[in-house]
C-alpha cells in the first residue's frame, strides 16, 4: 500500500458515496445513467469474485463488500426506488457496443484462460469503458448538476492516481500489471475532456456545467 | 502472471 493507491481507494469510495448520497437526498436520479451504473455493479461483481478465493486483508475484503453493496444500492434506487425520476429516454447509449466487444477481448487477451482470470480480465476492460453511457447522456442533454461533476471528478480522479500507484509499484517491486495499466490509461484518457470541463466550468463558474 | 498482487487492488 503506497499513498497514491490509498488515495485512489478513497476517491473511489467518496465518487460513489457522492453518487449515493445525491440520489438519496434528492429523491431523484435526474440526469444519472443507470446504464453506467448497472455496468460498474457488473464490474465489481465479476472481479470481486477473488473475495472466496483468496484472502488478502480485512482493509482488501471490507472495501469490496463496500463497493459491492454501494453500487448494487446505486442501481436499486435508480431502478427502483426513484424509477419515476429515471430518464431513460436520454439513457440511451447501446450497452452491447461495449459489452459484446469488451467480452471478446477478455476471451483473447487474459493471463490465463480460466473462468476468474476471464471474468477479472472482463472487469478491467468493462471498468475503462463503463462511464461512456454516462457521458453520453450529459452531451445529449448539454448539461450536468455540479454534484454529477463532483462524482465524475473523483471517479476519474481515482483511476489517474491508481496509473501514479502502479508507476511506483513498478519501481519499489518491479511489479507489472499490463491488461490493468494499459486500460487504466484508456480509462483515464476518457476523463481527460471532462477534468477540462469541470475546471473551467464548474469549479471557475457556477453552479451546472452546461456544454456549448 | 498469477500475481497475487493483482487480487490486492480494488
Amino acid at each position: 500500500m503506497n499513498i497514491f493507491r490509498l488515495a485512489g481507494d478513497v476517491s473511489h469510495l467518496v465518487a460513489i458515496i457522492i453518487l449515493f448520497l445525491k440520489i438519496w437526498k434528492s429523491k431523484s436520479c435526474a440526469g444519472i445513467s443507470g446504464k453506467s451504473q448497472v455496468l460498474f455493479a457488473l464490474v465489481f461483481t465479476s472481479r470481486y469474485l477473488d473475495l472466496f478465493t483468496v484472502f488478502i486483508s480485512a482493509y482488501n475484503t471490507i472495501m469490496k463488500l463496500v463497493f459491492l453493496v454501494l453500487s448494487y444500492a446505486t442501481v436499486y434506487l435508480i431502478y427502483m426506488r426513484f424509477r419515476g425520476s429515471y430518464d431513460s429516454e436520454n439513457d440511451s447509449f447501446r450497452v452491447e457496443f461495449l459489452l459484446v466487444p469488451v467480452t471478446g477481448l477478455a476471451f483473447l487477451e487474459n493471463y490465463a484462460f480460466t473462468p476468474l482470470e476471464i471474468l477479472w480480465t472482463f472487469s478491467i476492460f468493462l471498468e475503462a469503458v463503463a462511464i461512456m453511457p454516462q457521458l453520453f447522456m450529459i452531451t445529449k442533454t448539454g448539461e450536468a448538476e455540479s454534484i454529477t461533476t463532483h462524482y465524475l471528478f473523483f471517479l476519474g480522479l481515482y483511476r489517474a492516481l491508481y496509473l501514479a500507484n502502479w508507476v511506483w509499484r513498478y519501481h519499489t517491486e518491479g511489479f507489472f500489471d499490463q491488461i490493468a495499466v494499459v486500460s487504466g490509461v484508456v480509462q483515464t484518457i476518457f476523463y481527460c475532456d471532462f477534468f477540462y470541463l469541470y475546471v473551467t466550468r464548474v469549479l471557475r463558474g457556477s453552479g451546472k456545467m452546461s456544454l456549448p | 502472471s498469477q500475481d497475487p498482487l493483482r487480487h490486492d487492488e480494488l
